[in-house]
């Protein structure tokens, strides 16, 4: 799901 | 990993080197904020609690460490140094950056991607980036005239940005489940704060006079 999405950004 | 976003760190790093240049070759830190570097200070340490939980690759530890450390040097540079300090606006940055840290974390219990620790910290994180260069904005608005390399460092703080704002655009198109909502509404509001920053950054440019911002 979207919120799970990893915080691959800086 | 795409062009825009890579542009963007390298342009976001290259705002740190220019002002820890600006700190290290003038030992003065005159027309820059310090309140504007302990928010930025505080949004690292917010984003990048999962430093040490989430592995994403070499490149995105290191630059979190670089961002960290280099955020927390400028702080301390600003506040311990004695050179340095000396040359800080104290009477100029006088801008209430708490009330800043409030808004942002109350915002961030409101909206976030899932009422969670660590989504909370990391909208937070975005929301408090976005109006970060308030202070900073404010005290060169006020002091006038701006040298050149605190110039450069407002600017490519600002179209580093506008670089990933690109990123997410591509990303949105490119990849099938990509949200970062949150992240790009925040990020066009910190970059349309630059606006007029921009634009008087330009005319000065094309002039090539001193950059001067109206008081």
């Amino acid at each position: 799901t979207s919120s799970e999405t990893t915080k691959d950004e800086l | 990993m795409n062009v825009f976003r890579l542009t963007g760190d390298m342009t976001h790093l290259a705002s740190i080197l220019v002002l820890l240049l600006k700190i290290y070759a003038t030992k003065s830190c005159s027309g820059i904020s310090l309140k504007t570097q302990e928010l930025y200070a505080l949004v690292f340490l917010a984003r990048y609690l999962n430093l040490f939980t989430d592995f994403i690759s070499v490149y995105n530890t290191v630059m979190k460490l670089v961002f960290i450390g280099s955020s927390l040097a400028i702080v301390w540079c600003m506040r311990m140094h004695k050179m340095v300090k000396r040359s800080y606006d104290q009477e100029l940055d006088t801008f209430r950056h708490y009330f800043l840290i409030a808004g942002c974390f109350l915002l961030a219990l409101l909206v976030n991607e899932k009422f969670m620790f660590p989504e909370v910290l990391w909208a937070f994180s975005i929301y408090l980036e976005a109006v970060s260069t308030i202070p900073q904005l404010v005290l060169l608005q006020r002091s006038g005239n701006v040298d050149n390399l605190t110039g450069q460092y407002v600017f490519l703080l600002g179209a580093y940005r506008a670089l990933y704002i690109l990123n997410w655009i591509y990303r949105y198109f490119t990849e099938p489940h990509f949200s970062r909502w949150i992240a790009c509404v925040a990020g066009l509001v910190q970059t349309a704060l630059y606006a007029d920053f921009f634009y008087y950054y330009f005319l000065s440019w094309k002039n090539n006079a001193k950059l001067q911002l109206p008081s």
